[in-house]
């Protein structure tokens, strides 16, 4: 029960967190097709609870794109 | 170059899928991609097995990571045919790779490409209507408190750590933007989508391009 409820207090402060970041990154969304943030499944996560659990791809580097090839 | 391109259109992109709580979007990237790919050259679009690659493609983690380069290469190297999601459906956990006979159906990878196209996104654009859906590896830190729209701001490319599908792009409003599936259920953003304004790089997206051909 004890585990529970600080899980509970755990998620209400990452959920206020999410709020204050939602505020922030809203405040540059100035048109109406502009990127919105807000509340969604994913806001009970701290930033490191979701990265490592969500966000696990890593990248090898890739040439750059040469455009089209020549022919002799 | 079309204004508006979008490989749904053309009804060769499968629905949106749920990684869950498994690090599996390497895998739902390059199944995405192989699908659609299969699915343009006339064949009857199928989900294929992610399960099959989060498996068996050996180089990668599972649930706990991988690279879509390392994924394709895989496929490639071996010609391990992807069998239909119906015959090995999604677990959102790593299990223990099945095999199956050469003989048994299924769809293989013969090649694919990898690029950089950070400052040439007009040449990804051309890339994406002449290959089909591109699979890519962003930087989603911010799309954790993602609800829908075009991203504009807030979205680095300095650390890649997200595989996503690009199936389209549209230039024709005030904003250009990328389409693009998440595997994070459709539920999530704009049914499942997300729109990242083209030019700038943003989110790394056109940092690491891969594209298939089967």
């Amino acid at each position: 029960e004890a585990e529970g409820e600080e899980s509970n207090r755990r998620r209400r402060l990452h959920f206020q967190d999410a709020t204050k970041r939602h505020a922030y990154l809203n405040s540059f969304s100035t048109l109406p097709q502009s990127a919105k943030y807000g509340v969604n499944r994913f806001s009970d996560l701290s930033q490191h609870e979701f990265r490592e659990l969500y966000l696990r791809a890593s990248a090898d580097t890739a040439p750059p794109f040469s455009g089209l090839k020549t022919q002799r | 170059l079309p204004g508006k391109f979008d490989w749904r259109d053309k009804a060769v992109v499968a629905t949106v899928q749920n990684q869950e709580a498994c690090g599996s979007c390497w895998a739902f990237s390059v199944v995405g991609a192989t699908q659609s790919v299969r699915a343009i050259g006339g064949w009857r679009l199928q989900q294929l097995s992610v399960q099959q690659v989060l498996d068996c493609s050996f180089r990668n983690n599972g649930c706990s990571g991988g690279s879509t380069f390392q994924a394709l290469s895989w496929l490639k190297q071996t010609g391990v045919k992807l069998v239909p999601q119906s015959e090995y459906p999604y677990k959102a956990k790593t299990g223990i790779c099945h095999f199956f006979p050469q003989s048994h159906g299924g769809v293989a990878v013969r090649n694919f490409t990898s690029h950089d196209f950070s400052g040439q996104e007009e040449a990804m654009m051309s890339h994406l209507v002449e290959r089909g859906p591109l699979a890519v590896i962003v930087d989603a830190v911010s799309w954790q408190d993602y609800l829908g729209g075009i991203i504009q701001h807030h979205c680095s490319s300095k650390w890649a750590n997200h595989a996503v599908l690009v199936v389209g792009y549209d230039t024709v409003g005030d904003i250009p933007y990328w389409i693009v599936q998440n595997s994070w259920g459709a539920s999530w953003g704009n049914e499942g989508y997300v729109y990242i304004k083209i030019g700038g790089n943003l989110c790394g997206i056109a940092d690491s391009v891969a594209a298939v051909i089967v």
